[in-house]
């Protein structure tokens, strides 16, 4: 599965 | 970070301080709706929950802390200070008809089922319905002041341009968020009336009037 990847979005 | 998001966020940034010019000049928030700004805050305090807990960047947590904090005072100064001015009579959209399905949804449909992620994913689906109650109240009172469009032009358009930085990260980063996609793409269509209204209307120096 993905990696968690980091929300950088507002 | 690409233009289109960071024209987005200046435009939501634009958005909620036209909101409280409106209010603090006319010392009104006369054809506002309430319910609209109450979902508006559980959206930011349901999705910067990471706020203390994952660091992004300085601009990330500023504007984090800025929306959560506008968004409280404009509930505040609706329903206390400028109580006098609500118009609770034509603000009568039934969020739990919002709140309820977008929560279920949230559990169901989501990346990853843990605690923060459902949240993230109940605020994503919030905010995409969260203006109709705005839109609703208009439609109910037939009319909006020139602010009051400008103010929804500037929100409407905000999620509108990220869309545009979707489609830019797509294309060179490889990033994309279905949920996010999804209901972004909801959330600025629900608006393309009210942009129609706006530009033929507003941008001719009209007010507008519902229903068209």
């Amino acid at each position: 599965c993905n990696h968690k990847k980091k929300k950088d979005e507002l | 970070m690409n233009i289109f998001r960071l024209i987005g966020d200046m435009s939501h940034l634009l958005a909620i301080i036209l909101l409280l010019l409106k209010m603090w000049k006319t010392r009104s928030c006369a054809g506002i709706s309430g319910k609209s700004q109450i979902l508006f805050a559980l959206v930011f305090a349901s999705r910067y929950l990471d706020l203390f807990t994952s660091f992004v960047s300085v601009y990330n947590s500023v504007m984090k802390i800025f929306f959560i904090s506008t968004s409280l005072l404009t509930v505040y100064l609706m329903y206390f200070k400028f109580r006098a001015t609500y118009d609770s009579n034509h603000d009568t959209f039934r969020v739990e008809f919002l709140v309820i399905p977008v929560g279920g949804l949230a559990f169901l449909v989501n990346h990853e089922f843990s605690p923060l992620e459902i949240l993230w994913t109940f605020s994503i689906y919030l905010e995409s319905v969260a203006i109709l109650p705005q839109l609703f109240m208009m439609s109910k009172t037939g009319e909006a002041e020139t602010i009051t469009s400008h103010y929804l032009f500037a929100l409407g358009s905000y999620r509108a341009l990220y869309i545009l930085n979707w489609v830019y990260r797509y294309y060179f980063e490889g990033f994309f968020d279905l949920i996010a996609v999804v209901a972004g793409c909801v959330q600025t269509i629900l608006y393309c009336d009210f942009f129609y209204l706006y530009i033929t209307k507003v941008l001719k120096g009209k007010r507008i009037t519902l229903p068209a």
